[in-house]
């Protein structure tokens, strides 16, 4: 665009991808195939989240902090962690 | 250990594997080579076998592929995802891909062909991941030198649960993950490293900062491949930055948190005879500039200043360390020394020249 994005919301816009990949690839969160229609059902990501940071032992915050994000930064194995 | 849902297994347990086609980054021996070791894991410990076809369909076909590559679980090019398989079955059932844009390698450099193929095979034989990190089944990648690798107990017992034990005369056992607060647990070294704690223990690090409550867990790949594991004593030397990590008849230097080029170096260069073969434990008084080595029931004096070893050792470690008789990891911390023998460890006062308190060897982790 013409106006500069800060670098900040730059990150967590890759954050944000990064969570919301790892969580469709290995923790089966339904992809958002109309993120422009507000459904009033609750966001399952912070509940996949948890399931994740359980899942490798991290605290369970249902937040991509630090170690979160650090944990799926990693080189892994493409098969799920969990379901078929 | 988890099991694949719905508990998939081969009904028969000669199974047929095909390598289809080969990375170019590797020799085609050495590829062959990783993979069969690979099966052997699994086949060490159950009554499975597995042979090599060329041609026709196999139960595990092995292939490297690219990003979409028509399973409808596309790959992503470097790092990221290195590796998939399939769970027991059919036609694609068992199968293991391989990202063939990932830097393979028989070694530590890139990704260890061998650690990933093995890891696959636990999904082909119907295993999913494992919540325990030291477990081949957990999800990230840690290298381990081939050469090292032992099949981890948490392994052995989820594929024995789906496949039985092995046929061999003695069961197969393997390296369980240390727990911090595991009452039996004891150390083969610890030293302190810039104000952290470093307590070594097989191919794991237990490191605990003194600000933070946690106890992390790493293998000591991450943060040194080049290192082996079962590191025997180690010692800050704070003056110079340095940490000293010995195994056998070999020591490393730690420059800030590298090694230091040029080692592993002999510990005879220390002045220790050739009577000794290995170090147990070591701390440095940073006080004296005088460094302790225990071997057995007995004890060397280094003067890091000199860089040579005092005159009048070894003595018994009994006739100075109080009623300390032997040692496996010391370590020194806001002037006392702290020895480590078992799940005991003394709190020790060099000054005074005795035991000032008796405790678990875990009391460093917030159990």
């Amino acid at each position: 665009s013409a106006f500069p994005v800060a670098p900040e919301a730059e990150e967590e816009r890759k954050n944000i991808a990064l969570v919301e990949t790892y969580l469709q690839n290995f923790y089966n969160l339904q992809k958002d195939d109309q993120p422009h229609v507000r459904l009033k059902s609750v966001n399952p990501l912070p509940e996949k989240l948890k399931e994740m940071q359980e899942f490798f032992g991290l605290k369970v915050t249902g937040k991509p902090d630090l170690e979160t994000l650090e944990m799926m930064k990693k080189p892994r194995c493409g098969v799920p962690d969990i379901g078929k | 250990y988890v099991f694949t849902e719905g508990n998939p297994k081969w009904k028969r347990n000669n199974l047929t594997y095909r390598i289809v086609n080969y990375t170019p980054l590797m020799r085609r021996a050495d590829v062959d080579e990783a993979i069969q070791k690979a099966l052997s894991v699994w086949s060490n410990v159950t009554p499975l076998t597995f042979q090599k076809i060329e041609d026709k369909m196999a139960d595990i076909m092995i292939s490297f592929v690219v990003r979409d590559h028509q399973d409808n679980s596309p790959f992503d090019g470097p790092n990221g995802q290195l590796a998939h398989a399939f769970q027991p079955g059919e036609a694609i059932g068992g199968d293991v891909h391989l990202d063939n844009e990932e830097y393979w390698t028989k070694d530590g450099r890139g990704y260890n062909l061998f650690i990933v193929i093995a890891h696959e095979l636990g999904h082909s034989l119907g295993l999913s991941h494992s919540t325990d990190p030291g477990a081949l089944m957990y999800p990230t990648y840690a290298y381990t030198d081939p050469k090292e690798f032992h099949l981890p107990q948490d392994d052995i017992d989820g594929i024995q649960a789906i496949y039985g034990q092995s046929n061999a005369p003695v069961q197969p056992t393997g390296p369980t993950t240390p727990q911090a607060c595991d009452p039996s647990l004891t150390f083969d070294a610890v030293t302190t490293l810039r104000g952290e704690m470093m307590f070594f223990k097989g191919r794991y690090i237990l490191r605990k900062h003194p600000q933070r409550i946690e106890t992390e867990l790493n293998f000591i790949s991450l943060f040194w491949p080049k290192l082996p594991s079962g590191i025997q004593a180690a010692y800050e030397n704070i003056e110079r930055d340095e940490v000293l990590l010995f195994k056998e008849d070999k020591y490393w230097v730690l420059r800030g948190y590298d090694i230091a080029p040029g080692y592993p170096k002999s510990i005879y260069r220390l002045g220790f005879p050739k009577t000794v073969k290995r170090v147990n434990a070591a701390y440095s008084d940073e006080n004296t500039g005088k460094t302790y080595f225990f071997v057995a029931d007995r004890y060397w004096r280094y003067d890091e200043n000199k860089r040579s070893m005092d005159h009048g050792y070894p003595r018994k470690i009994l006739s100075d360390f109080g009623k300390i008789g032997r040692v496996d990891a010391a370590f020194q911390k806001d002037g006392y020394v702290y020895f480590f023998h078992g799940t005991t460890q003394f709190q020790f006062d060099p000054r005074g020249k005795r035991i000032v308190r008796q405790m678990k060897s875990n009391s460093w982790f917030d159990c």
